[in-house]
């Protein structure tokens, strides 16, 4: 908590009010974590950086908006011209971009309202959320003047109704793509976005892929008192997060409104991605050379959990606290600009995709689904390789009949478990997941190399047929980092220089320290006595001694995890990278596994992965046998991902294969015969047929002996069965595919072996025709009902 | 919940060769060009003003033989999408 500050007593008549930056109200708790005034106190305040607003316009002329509006960071896509003032309505429904933009860039001591985050930023806006928004609306907003705008704010998205699953078309996306690519002179245009407002649809920002991109910085809220805002949707994309309002008895945010107005009535994520795209603006005046990823991992290793209260914060592997509801944390101005001023680039990124995996598993109702895929984070491709991970995708494609009832998560090789979808209760939709991208940042800093985990869960909400099963068709994963540790040669957190002043203290303090001691050591210090009462100013130790020496050694009864005592020179020594504990140096004498290893009980080292026929158990961090028929299992002895020789997978259990002509019966756990029409089958009916029996031919899903009408017989792939294939549309019998229909349905005259619709065209001239003709529109399905017949009666 | 698509009368062209070549296509079936889409290399914006501004099913006319012009490489009729303040 910081009290007010003299050097920032603006004037402005709402600053009183702005809690979330300073402390001025003595009787109430201070909430200035965010520490934007001490980002202020070093100087910053968004010189020379440029924001622009993507919303419904901001009103230009706003005594707060107009020393800072920058006419060359607008646009209005709506009206294809330069202005974005706002369309003004007597409902006032285009106030979204004004308050957002005042959050930003309000200038300070002007009597007028508030003070912006980057009170001096240049602050612009692209009006284009009044009117039809389509795919070309927003890849035109996401790409006015890429390398003048340095950072683009957007608060809005698909809609938070927990039903919805949409995001950028193909536009938009490659419009992202140049932005980080080309975007501020190759430096990479910022793009941050309002996470999702849809709590009370238990929405899951999952299904919103502009805030689960890779490229855009995802931003939650807090309450004041570090509640769950009614609003929040939680996911694993969000990476940091700022005060907003959400519960009855908070204080409010204040911003800038329409007509030249204040405000106190804004709120949801609306309010922090324009607090964050402020608080960038200032660590871009601090360095003007950080990358779109360097802005990311900043806001990775500054955000902080604080007082934010959520059941699911964990430590990753790389000692992160992340959580699904407010990502790293809240956000610190203070300490994103003091690391940006001495920031050093990440290392490139690099991309590591694998190969699609495709276990057409069924997912029961009640039953989780795992499947997994060992990574080796392309360590044999140098442009590829990723060691140290940023973020980690998962595209998937499943069919289901109540998407809303999966819950999707996935596991790291360090142990760290994402949730990457949550069940949403209002989504009933049928459509599953068609290649939908799901993205986790919880594996932030984590390696890359070792076994990677999916697991999809069933949970049925409501009453539904439950023998209609999900299917997991295929999945695969991406995942984004470098190859070299983007930190080696920076200074952690706890280099933050303090105020100024504190180092002298420190200094003047050893110096004062030099005169002998003669107290009581502690009971750790061996024989030769010590320099001072605590086990660091031993001069030797009773038992062993911890740290490198002369600098930061001090005296233990026992070594700590990672380190085994070494009783003949008094020290403990490192165990191997991988041991928890150990007898001794060698990979080989761990006697237990760090965080995310197992012990392999063959080799007697710890492993990412367990060999053929063990899973690696989390409770006991070992290598633990599977059943006898599985050649690989996950999480349990009996819950097979592989089978031995002579056995299939069947769910997650392995029978043994049945030979030709019968199936697997699981209830009666034996082979029983497939329908005659079948060479392989599933099951017994005629419409399971895998393969077809000698002298049938496929048709659809059946097996049958002659093809039906309105089907022809046509040649097998390789090795499969011959198939009936359709006729072309509106033909009832054909001799093969395209235009070789025999006979047409009633309505329709075979012309040129095609089915064309029994209705003359007025309108077709010679021209028409023509063009007609010299197009062979006749030839395309789409036109065939294009004036064929009239255009070929005329010759 | 299920959606009908809603088309606009605007469409996202691709059209190589620089503005000039992307007007003389616009202009060859009846479209206006509102200029290049965002930092997109040859992607063009085209408005038609005879086609509805707002409809549930295609409307076929000469306009749509920009699909088929040997110029375009690419043309898609822009969908509503919607889209909620936070």
């Amino acid at each position: 908590s910081i009290q007010n500050d003299p050097n920032f007593n603006f004037n402005d008549p709402k600053w009183s009010s702005m809690w979330y930056i300073h402390c001025s109200d003595q009787g109430s708790p201070c909430h200035s974590e965010m520490n934007i005034l001490g980002a202020w106190r070093r100087g910053y305040t968004g010189k020379n950086v440029v924001v622009t607003i993507l919303d419904d316009g901001i009103e230009r002329n706003h005594p707060d908006l107009a020393p800072n509006y920058d006419h060359l960071a607008s646009y209005d896509v709506n009206g294809n011209d330069y202005d974005p003032t706002p369309r003004y309505d007597f409902h006032n429904v285009n106030i979204h971009g004004t308050r957002c933009a005042g959050e930003v860039a309000a200038a300070a001591n002007n009597t007028h309202c508030i003070v912006g985050v980057a009170f001096n930023a240049h602050i612009g806006g692209i009006r284009m959320l009044d009117g039809d928004v389509t795919d070309l609306v927003e890849a035109k907003s996401l790409g006015i003047r890429p390398d003048y705008i340095d950072i683009y704010s957007s608060s809005w998205g698909p809609k938070d109704d927990g039903r919805t699953v949409d995001g950028p078309g193909p536009l938009t996306r490659q419009a992202f793509e140049q932005g980080i690519k080309k975007g501020r002179k190759g430096l990479g245009s910022i793009f941050v976005w309002a996470s999702g407002n849809g709590g009370r649809q238990l929405d899951h920002c999952s299904c919103d892929g502009y805030t689960s991109s890779i490229y855009t910085v995802s931003i939650s809220s807090t309450t004041e008192h570090g509640n769950r805002p009614w609003y929040l949707e939680p996911c694993s994309s969000i990476l940091a997060s700022t005060y907003s309002r959400g519960e009855l008895n908070d204080r409010k945010i204040v911003t800038t409104d329409l007509h030249q107005r204040c405000t106190d009535g804004h709120t949801g994520t609306s309010v922090s991605a324009p607090i964050v795209a402020g608080i960038i603006a200032l660590a871009l005046e601090a360095n003007l050379l950080l990358t779109w990823r360097d802005v990311q991992h900043l806001l990775v290793r500054t955000s902080r959990p604080l007082h934010l209260k959520a059941d699911d914060w964990k430590t990753n592997g790389a000692r992160l606290r992340v959580s699904h509801l407010y990502g790293f944390g809240l956000v610190d101005a203070e300490a994103m600009v003091l690391e940006a001023s001495k920031w050093r680039t990440v290392p490139p990124q690099h991309i590591c995709t694998h190969k699609r995996l495709r276990p057409n598993s069924y997912i029961h109702a009640g039953q989780t689904l795992n499947s997994s895929t060992v990574s080796s984070g392309c360590s044999d491709e140098a442009d590829r390789e990723v060691v140290f991970l940023e973020h980690v995708v998962v595209s998937v494609l499943l069919t289901h009949p109540r998407r809303g009832d999966l819950e999707i998560s996935l596991t790291s090789p360090s142990g760290t478990r994402s949730q990457l979808l949550a069940r949403r209760l209002y989504d009933s939709s049928n459509q599953g997941f068609r290649n939908w991208e799901f993205m986790s940042v919880h594996f932030w800093g984590e390696k890359a190399k070792g076994s990677w985990t999916l697991e999809i869960r069933d949970s049925p909400s409501k009453l539904r047929n439950t023998e209609v099963l999900g299917n997991l068709k295929e999945w695969s994963l991406t995942l984004y980092g470098t190859s070299e540790d983007p930190y080696l040669h920076h200074s952690t957190n706890q280099d933050v220089p303090g105020p100024e002043g504190a180092k002298d203290e420190l200094d003047l303090q050893e110096e004062e320290g030099e005169e002998e001691y003669i107290g009581p050591c502690h009971s750790e210090c061996g024989e030769q006595g010590c320099d001072g009462p605590e086990a660091e100013h031993c001069l030797n130790c009773v038992h062993f001694s911890l740290g490198r020496p002369n600098t930061e050694r001090t005296c233990v009864s026992h070594c700590p995890l990672g380190y085994f005592g070494d009783v003949a020179a008094h020290r403990c020594r490192r165990c191997h990278r991988d041991c928890e504990r150990c007898l001794g140096r060698s990979e080989a004498e761990c006697t237990s596994c760090r965080r995310g290893l197992y012990m392999n009980p063959l080799s007697s080292t710890c492993v990412h992965t367990c060999p053929d026929s063990h899973y690696g158990n989390q409770e006991q961090q070992r290598c633990l046998e599977c059943d006898d028929s599985c050649r690989r299992c996950s999480q349990d002895s009996d819950r097979c991902t592989a089978c031995k020789h002579g056995h299939s997978l069947a769910g997650m259990t392995c029978v043994p294969e049945c030979s030709n002509g019968t199936f697997f019966h699981l209830e009666e756990m034996s082979c029983r015969v497939c329908h005659s029409s079948c060479q392989t089958c599933t099951g017994p009916g005629k419409q399971e047929c895998i393969r077809c029996a000698e002298g049938f031919l496929q048709q659809e899903w059946r097996c049958v002996q002659a093809c039906a009408p309105g089907y022809y017989s046509g040649e097998p792939s390789t090795g499969r069965n011959r198939m009936c294939h359709r006729c072309e549309e509106n033909c009832v019998s054909c001799s093969g595919p395209g235009t070789a229909c025999l006979r047409c349905k009633d309505g329709f005259s075979l012309v040129s072996r095609t089915c064309v619709i029994n209705s003359s065209c007025n309108n077709a001239d010679e021209i028409f025709c023509e063009m007609v003709k010299s197009n062979r529109l006749c030839e395309k399905k789409l036109y065939r009902q294009f004036c064929c017949k009239t255009c070929l009666m005329n010759g | 919940h299920c959606r009908r698509d809603v088309l606009t009368n605007h469409w996202a062209v691709r059209v190589p060769g620089g503005p000039l070549q992307a007007d003389r296509v616009a202009q060859k079936y009846g479209y206006r060009n509102l200029g290049r889409i965002g930092s997109l290399e040859d992607y063009y914006h085209f408005h038609h003003s005879r086609v509805v501004r707002r409809a549930a099913f295609v409307f076929r006319g000469t306009h749509s033989f920009i699909h088929m012009d040997p110029q375009v490489q690419w043309a898609q009729q822009q969908k509503v999408k919607i889209r909620e303040k936070r």
